[in-house]
């Protein structure tokens, strides 16, 4: 897993909350 | 043209908080049959458990994960960004205005200053050490991940060497700016290619705006 490559802020901006995307979704 | 001419115009004026399609197209980035589409969505999430035209979080968070009962740290934050007014619910004009920073034409500077005011979880101006590492922590949850409670650290330790540049334990907004200057993915979510041409994406609305055009 990546993650320990990352910076925080990237791994956070992989949350679904953040992803509003979904919305579009029917 | 079917259904698709169910909701008609003195419908629209009944649903609490709507505004002028004409004055959010002139304050965002959308165009008028833009805005009118994102009403046809906005009518959908505001009506999915509590039929009264007003988005409440679990619609917003139904919407994102198809269950009303995920709790999300990051889904709340963006909630409550969205909810302008702090009443609770996001009206149709807020829903709007928020969505315009996530438009592809929006000013990057608006995307940056709105992913700031979302990791400033406690609003005190800066993002401290400890909101990141919640926010970590939160991530780290939701995506059933584990790393150490030293290797956390280490992640938000190093992202501070790298951010912190005036070295004070915290954030600030032109620190912030900076670092997403250095790493512009951090603000890849911060744009809804959808949004580029919202009627074309929703071909029901294209259909539901000419009817109202022809009106």
């Amino acid at each position: 897993v990546a993650p320990v490559t990352m910076n925080a802020f990237e791994l956070i901006s992989k949350s679904q909350g953040l992803n509003l995307s979904s919305l579009f979704e029917k | 043209m079917g259904c698709v001419c169910s909701t008609s115009s003195s419908e629209k004026v009944k649903t609490p908080g709507y505004e002028d399609p004409t004055i959010l197209a002139s304050e965002t980035p959308f165009t008028v049959s833009e805005v009118d589409a994102l009403y046809e969505l906005y009518l959908k999430l505001s009506n999915s458990i509590i039929e009264d035209g007003l988005i409440h979080k679990e619609e917003f968070q139904l919407a994102l994960f198809r269950n009303k009962n995920e709790k999300n740290l990051f889904a709340d934050r963006i909630f409550d960004l969205f909810d302008v007014k702090r009443n609770g619910v996001i009206e149709f004009g807020e829903f709007v205005r928020s969505l315009g920073v996530f438009h592809p034409n929006a000013a990057l500077e608006d995307k940056i200053a709105f992913a700031f005011r979302l990791y400033d979880l406690r609003q005190t101006g800066y993002i401290e050490k400890q909101e990141l590492k919640e926010m970590v922590l939160a991530l780290l949850h939701e995506s059933d991940l584990y790393l150490s409670d030293e290797m956390i650290e280490s992640i938000v330790d190093k992202t501070f060497e790298d951010a912190d540049t005036k070295e004070d334990g915290r954030i600030d907004e032109d620190e912030w700016k900076a670092f997403v200057s250095q790493h512009p993915s951090l603000i890849k979510n911060m744009t809804l290619p959808y949004l580029k041409d919202i009627t074309l994406a929703f071909p029901s609305f294209i259909a539901r705006t000419e009817v109202e055009d022809s009106e």
